[in-house]
């Protein structure tokens, strides 16, 4: 564990904290991707299944459980709780997410770190996180200004990723035989994904002024 | 043989 990769996990654990108290507290889910949080929790389901297995940290157990558990709440809320089920928009919040998971699967099955099943969901997973956020951008695309909350989620989810690629470039100098290419590559197009949004987001917030923040 | 990789992050 090092600073960056527990900062990256904190600002992680925000984004879900921010969007929960989004959805509950504003009882509306207006401007949040359904179909984003639906590929998070794909993400995570299948990611985290070496739950059963892998005891590695009782912190990484703990988060497991935290990360499944809050992205399944979410897409509950937001499908099937009313009011929020009656904010979301299926007509925006169209993004065909097969195109995402179908490549990811194939990327999982062909590009892995060994030849189990597990290995090749692992994989999956990884490539799926990296793109994940496409719907909700596209979303914000559509809508062209970004509620106050919506944006601070976003902010603190590209922060994650963002620092964890610190992590991994702290381990590679500080570890030997640490290789990890699948993350590495696939957090990178991840955090590449957010530097438009960082942009308007930084100018929108730059003058202490809370802004909304406009994308064009 | 390779021993089987282990996912020390989350």
């Amino acid at each position: 564990m090092n600073i960056f990769r527990f900062l990256g996990d904190m600002s992680h654990i925000l984004s879900f904290v921010i969007l929960l108290l989004k959805i509950t507290q504003g009882k509306s889910a207006a401007g949040i991707s359904l179909r984003t949080q639906e590929l998070y929790m794909i993400v995570f389901c299948s990611r985290y299944l070496d739950l059963f297995w892998n005891f590695s940290s009782l912190y990484n157990s703990f988060l497991k459980v935290v990360f499944i558990a809050c992205s399944s709440a979410i897409v509950y809320i937001i499908r099937f709780k009313s009011p929020q089920k009656d904010t979301w928009n299926p007509e925006l919040d169209n993004f065909p997410i097969q195109y995402l998971i179908g490549p990811c699967a194939v990327a999982g099955l062909l590009i892995n770190q060994d030849w189990t099943p597990f290995e090749m969901i692992w994989a999956f997973s990884i490539y799926l996180e990296a793109v994940a956020i496409l719907p909700q951008l596209f979303l914000l695309q559509k809508q062209g200004e970004v509620e106050n909350l919506t944006s601070h989620y976003v902010a603190a989810l590209g922060a994650y990723r963002g620092l964890y690629l610190m992590n991994w470039v702290y381990r590679y100098f500080t570890e030997d035989d640490y290789l990890q290419r699948i993350v590495w590559f696939a957090g990178t197009v991840q955090t590449g994904l957010y530097i438009d949004f960082f942009y308007h987001y930084y100018q929108s917030k730059r003058g202490g002024l809370s802004r909304p923040v406009k994308l064009p | 043989g390779k021993e089987p990789p282990v996912h020390d992050e989350l």
